[in-house]
């Protein structure tokens, strides 16, 4: 049986809509260690990794291993019905048909419960290999989000070229052409804002506008963002959480 | 001309 208490309901209405659009449905793999969802987008481009581990639950319980199959559309819809602050709740049987998903503001006068049924997922399991990034780039989410945001009006493809001296993002059109360079910079008051390059070799990857853009959708939910970047290989875009992460992959656009 | 590659052909199958 699963039981796992959230304190803030935001935190995982924020996960949800960060991957909505990417995966529809997916199995949440529960085990005592805390809640996975691994999947891969429909057209086999990206995929999405989740890990909330046990301790960002305020309370977590969970004896037997669970794959619970969940279509997001349908989850979305409850987790709407419930408050950004609400305590959230979430209760599997070990043979459950139903996910029980309860809400509790913090005044704890109101209390609400939905069930949503369950599915049967027959999902492929990929292994992620151990890779040696060239370089590894960290920068304010909302900077990321804007430069693909910028850029998604110009191209389709955007290229990122990262050296010891900067990362540079690149995009090319029918209209023209446009570019982003970020150096790395410190700022002890604010290390939201900083950017962070670790290079052990320069690094150029060309990669879909369209899912980059999707990725900046969990924007919300860390204020820091990491790409991993290894030449011709997917890249890694990482959005940490306080008790886990939320990790994108995305096969490159090579040339023929 | 880039083409898409498929995550597929980096990750395998488990």
């Amino acid at each position: 049986m699963l039981e796992g208490k959230l304190e803030q309901a935001s935190l995982f209405k924020k996960v949800v809509e960060a991957v909505r659009e990417l995966v529809q449905d997916c199995n949440f793999d529960c085990t005592e260690n805390g809640l996975a969802l691994q999947a891969m987008d429909t057209s086999h481009v990206s995929l999405v990794s989740l890990l909330l581990t046990a301790d960002g639950f305020s309370e977590y319980r969970c004896d037997r291993n669970l794959a619970l199959g969940i279509n997001l559309v349908s989850l979305t819809k409850i987790l709407r019905c419930g408050n950004n602050e609400d305590i959230l709740t979430l209760e599997a049987g070990d043979s459950a048909d139903s996910l029980v998903v309860r809400f509790e503001n913090t005044q704890q006068d109101r209390m609400s419960e939905y069930a949503l049924k369950l599915m049967d997922i027959d999902q492929e399991h990929l292994g992620i290999p151990e890779t040696e990034y060239a370089a590894s780039i960290t920068m304010p989410s909302t900077e990321f989000q804007r430069i693909c945001r910028d850029m998604q009006s110009i191209s389709e493809s955007i290229t990122i070229d990262c050296t010891k001296g900067g990362v540079k993002f690149t995009c090319e059109g029918d209209i023209g052409s446009g570019s982003v360079t970020l150096k790395p910079n410190s700022s002890a008051d604010k290390p939201e804002l900083c950017t962070k390059i670790d290079l052990s070799e320069p690094v150029s990857l060309t990669l879909s506008t369209k899912y980059l853009l999707n990725f900046c959708k969990a924007t919300g939910l860390s204020q820091q963002v990491t790409l991993k970047l290894a030449d011709e290989n997917p890249i890694l875009v990482e959005y940490p959480l306080s008790a886990g992460h939320l990790r994108f992959y995305l096969a490159p656009k090579l040339d023929e | 001309i880039q083409k898409q590659r498929r995550l597929l052909s980096y990750f395998p199958e488990i």
